[in-house]
């Protein structure tokens, strides 16, 4: 090292250091590929033999891909183990060095699978040249798949007959397994799932209320929460008090408290609503604006305001309307939400109109360098 | 894209090029307002930070970027938080870029889906991208012509991966047109009967495009995102304090 004593990751196990300092010391690191979590050693060390530079770069590396695709052709009992010796190399950590599979693993492996990558215009991955590897017996040790060691990564399912096919076949409704057991005892519960009520679909525990529906009748999203009387729930099942919701500021943690407060009306009179309290306003047209209207069409993703009417309040509707009127200091408010710059006021509207904005679609789609001309191809 | 054309200046002018530092292009893009711009997740794999990222517009010859072209920084990456890199679902990522872009006849977004609004099967629709072209990488845009494939036959030709309804497949039978690595992100775009165009899908995933392992290609399906996306317009918009 530079200087004399170690930073602490980097010192070795006689006070020397490996590297120069903390960026640069290679050090032993457990290895958190799935595919390679039941290995019989834990420790990995980078760079790889296939020139990844982390356990991350290998996670989304092609051969971690062919690799468990291949396994399931039965093409070699050990190509899976051999696979991972490459992708996540056993570390040593006394001499924190990689040590290599075996030259006779090696050419095993693909003697044995390289022919089945050539049907489908596969090549076998070129960084794994057999000659780099040690022969075994020699003096550098090296590795070779122990008895008892799995063919099957964590990321395959194993047919009764041994075999393994990719888990996400696992009751996928064909038959995968030469014995078709990937078929059998599929069940939810025999999976360690959660069966959606009045239904056969299965989904994972971790999908039970976690703000997305998975199971018809959002079953799985349903008694999430137990809220307060006064307050309602978010999606992410938290409790916030009912005059929170729609005031234009975020208070569940996932801002879905803010979600869906302003609405248009289907139809053509496409009259403006706004949630405040979780209970449904009309918007009094008086101190209405231009600028209010822009803002409703592009908060609702629907572009550009392209017909601002005040449409009459419709008398005798059962039950007290409720109005929102524009806030005195709207304009003073950037970058809120409209349901931001308007304020309970009254029951009473002066002039007795609502708002209703029509919004069009921006440009969008649309190719002017071409020009009309030249989309017509002369023959 | 294997088995397409050099696309004209300005005939995508939605299409961007998502860079990271020295490694240039990295995946393809594609805008859909003034400061917001779409692409698949798996493109941030292990790159997760905004501060890595630049988006380049009104691009035709990589190597050239011309005075047609715009390049903004990314102010932040949101990606769908049901991303499953397993077996590549809810692919997509929306990207706030840092300042608006200037719309000009080279630079204009893409329009969304309608609510529901799906290409019909075997319609035809355009990919585009700078993408593996089977035996080089390419400078120039390229384009290819592909049609709509329904789901049911589209999962025939993948038995090691389930499609979801969260995905669109499109190509042939034969892989003769296609997306490639570097095209990920990349728009699938369909021309509705007024002339504009839609964005449909995001190049996502397929069999080794230059391997004799043929089929489709694998697009995220912007259709079943399109609320997903408006709300995260909507939050990163007015929602920020």
């Amino acid at each position: 090292c530079i200087s004399t004593s170690c930073t602490p990751p980097c010192e070795g196990p006689h006070g020397g250091c490996h590297g120069r300092n903390s960026s640069t010391c290679t050090r032993c690191e457990p290895i958190s590929l799935e595919l390679c979590m039941n290995l019989p050693y834990n420790l990995t060390i980078f760079p790889n033999y296939l020139g990844h530079q982390s356990q991350r770069e290998s996670s989304v590396s092609w051969e971690s891909s062919l690799f468990p695709a291949l396994v399931q052709t039965g093409c070699y009992q050990y190509l899976m183990f051999y696979a991972c010796t490459l992708l996540v190399p056993k570390c040593d950590p006394l001499s924190l060095q990689r040590v290599p599979p075996c030259r006779s693993l090696c050419r095993s492996a693909k003697e044995k699978c390289e022919s089945v990558l050539g049907i489908v215009g596969l090549q076998w991955p070129e960084d794994s040249d057999c000659g780099q590897f040690p022969e075994d017996g020699g003096n550098v040790s090296c590795l070779l798949p122990e008895p008892g060691v799995d063919e099957c990564s964590p990321s395959h399912f194993k047919c009764r007959s041994g075999r393994c096919v990719l888990a996400t076949k696992r009751c996928d409704g064909h038959l995968d397994c030469d014995d078709q057991s990937d078929e059998d005892n599929c069940g939810c519960s025999e999976r360690a799932l959660w069966e959606c009520p009045g239904s056969s679909i299965c989904i994972k525990a971790s999908m039970i209320c976690d703000g997305f529906p998975d199971c018809p009748l959002l079953a799985d999203e349903a008694n999430c929460s137990l809220c307060r009387d006064n307050e309602l729930s978010c999606n992410n099942h938290e409790c916030v008090h009912r005059t929170l919701w729609c005031d234009g500021r975020k208070h569940c943690s996932d801002s879905s408290d803010e979600w869906d407060c302003v609405s248009l009306s289907d139809g053509s009179d496409s009259v403006l609503t706004v949630l405040r309290t979780a209970a449904e306003y009309q918007v009094c047209a008086d101190e209405w604006n231009h600028e209010l209207s822009k803002l409703t069409c592009d908060q609702l993703g629907l572009g550009l305001p392209s017909t601002v009417t005040m449409v009459p309040d419709q008398p005798g509707i059962p039950g007290r309307r409720r109005w929102l009127h524009v806030h005195p200091d709207w304009g003073q408010r950037n970058g809120s939400a409209l349901q931001a710059r308007l304020e309970k006021r009254s029951h009473a509207c002066h002039s007795r109109r609502r708002v209703s904005v029509l919004c069009t679609r921006e440009d969008c789609g649309l190719r002017p360098a071409l020009g009309v001309r030249s989309q017509r191809r002369r023959r | 894209i294997l088995g397409g054309r050099v696309s004209r200046r300005g005939a995508w002018p939605w299409q961007c090029s998502l860079q990271s530092g020295q490694s240039g292009h990295v995946c393809g893009c594609v805008l859909i307002g003034r400061r917001w711009a779409l692409t698949v997740a798996h493109c941030f794999e292990g790159r997760e930070s905004a501060e890595l990222w630049k988006v380049v517009l009104g691009l035709n010859n990589l190597d050239h970027p011309g005075t047609h072209s715009q390049t903004r920084g990314v102010r932040s990456i949101i990606v769908h938080p049901r991303y499953n890199r397993a077996v590549v679902d809810y692919d997509i990522s929306v990207v706030e870029l840092d300042s608006e872009i200037e719309e000009t006849p080279t630079v204009r977004p893409v329009c969304l889906p309608q609510l529901g609004q799906l290409p019909s099967a075997d319609s035809y629709c355009y990919i585009t991208g700078w993408g593996h072209m089977g035996n080089r990488m390419p400078f120039k845009l390229q384009e290819g012509e592909v049609r709509i494939i329904s789901l049911s036959q589209c999962q025939s030709y993948f038995d090691m991966k389930t499609i979801t309804p969260r995905m669109l497949c499109a190509g042939y039978e034969a892989g003769t047109v296609d997306s490639c690595m570097g095209d990920s992100g990349g728009p699938l775009v369909c021309e509705e009967a007024s002339g504009r165009w839609t964005l449909f899908g995001l190049t996502s995933w397929g069999s080794v495009c230059f391997s004799k392992v043929l089929g489709p290609g694998v697009y995220s399906n912007v259709t079943h995102f399109t609320p997903w996306i408006q709300q995260q317009i909507y939050i990163h918009t007015y929602l920020t304090d």
